[in-house]
């Protein structure tokens, strides 16, 4: 594996968004996942819509929570085509589901792998390179007090509450560390991204970390 | 307003801010280490935040069938 690995070198992901006052991070990292893995296929890099996921996936709550397994079940039974963000945009709250017709274009989810990584977290960096951007959940109490660097301490595992997407690695430095992006905007933390230390699942990073196949 | 109801709730919030952002950047002086401070989440007490923003819920993974199990995992 290559000492630092990351997507956005390969532009295949979307910019930082932001879920604003609405809990659907679940939806943001799961979403964020197909995008990129779509794009990595040879597709043209574009915004899929998050909105469709908070409105239509009913095993979930929309802005009052859920989670990114139950997310990617619903895509890979129902196989739903997500449409593009233009056609349907993010409103920040939970919304009647629009459908459209089968012959309408979109990007279904075919298969989706998920995993324990807790002590193989270099297993999941050979996830990474191999099968693009995972979503990951985290426990991202101390994360309301970010400002940057690398999160070594005080972020518990298995009390996960957020979920994210993980897009690349650095070992080049003293510290290696996972790259993530999160979904508050660009003006919280390393401009929308947080370095969590490889090593110790810190964060819980490596508690439940799902591959997407498009 | 200031020093109206509103006012001094946020104000308590962001006092109680900066003391968990003292304890928070005491654990590692490291340049690479992570530092805590003052942002756009400092004026939400600790539960709006979460109630706000850590919505998502954790379903049990299976081991990643990586490395050989030790004879406990097993």
């Amino acid at each position: 594996l290559p000492a630092r690995f990351d997507w956005r070198d390969k532009a295949v992901v979307a910019p930082v968004q932001n879920q604003q006052a609405c809990g659907s991070c679940w939806a943001f990292s799961v979403v964020g996942a197909m995008q990129s893995v779509h794009a990595i296929d040879g597709s043209q890099l574009a915004q899929l819509s998050v909105q469709q996921v908070l409105d239509c996936s009913f095993q979930n709550e929309g802005c009052n929570g859920g989670s990114p397994l139950r997310a990617l079940n619903w895509l890979k039974q129902t196989k739903v085509k997500l449409v593009s963000q233009s056609e349907y945009p993010y409103k920040a709250k939970t919304g009647i589901c629009h459908f459209f017709s089968q012959s309408h274009g979109g990007v279904a989810l075919k298969n989706f792998t998920t995993h324990y990584f807790s002590g193989q977290e270099e297993a999941m960096k050979g996830q990474l390179v191999e099968h693009g951007p995972l979503a990951a959940i985290v426990d991202a109490v101390s994360w309301q007090d970010y400002l940057g660097g690398i999160i070594q301490h005080h972020c518990s595992s298995q009390r996960s509450n957020h979920a994210v997407l993980v897009v690349g690695y650095d070992t080049t430095g003293d510290i290696p560390y996972w790259i993530v992006q999160n979904s508050w905007g660009t003006t919280w933390g390393n401009e929308g991204y947080v370095y969590i230390k490889i090593g110790g699942n810190i964060c819980g990073i490596a508690d439940s970390v799902a591959a997407v196949f498009l | 307003e200031a020093h109206s109801e509103e006012y001094n709730l946020r104000h308590l919030h962001f006092q109680n801010a900066t003391k968990r952002h003292a304890y928070l950047n005491a654990f590692s002086t490291a340049p690479q280490s992570a530092k805590y401070g003052i942002n756009q989440f400092s004026d939400l007490s600790q539960k709006e935040f979460r109630d706000l923003y850590l919505r998502a819920s954790a379903d049990r993974a299976p081991l990643f069938p990586g490395l050989k199990r030790t004879e406990t995992e097993r």
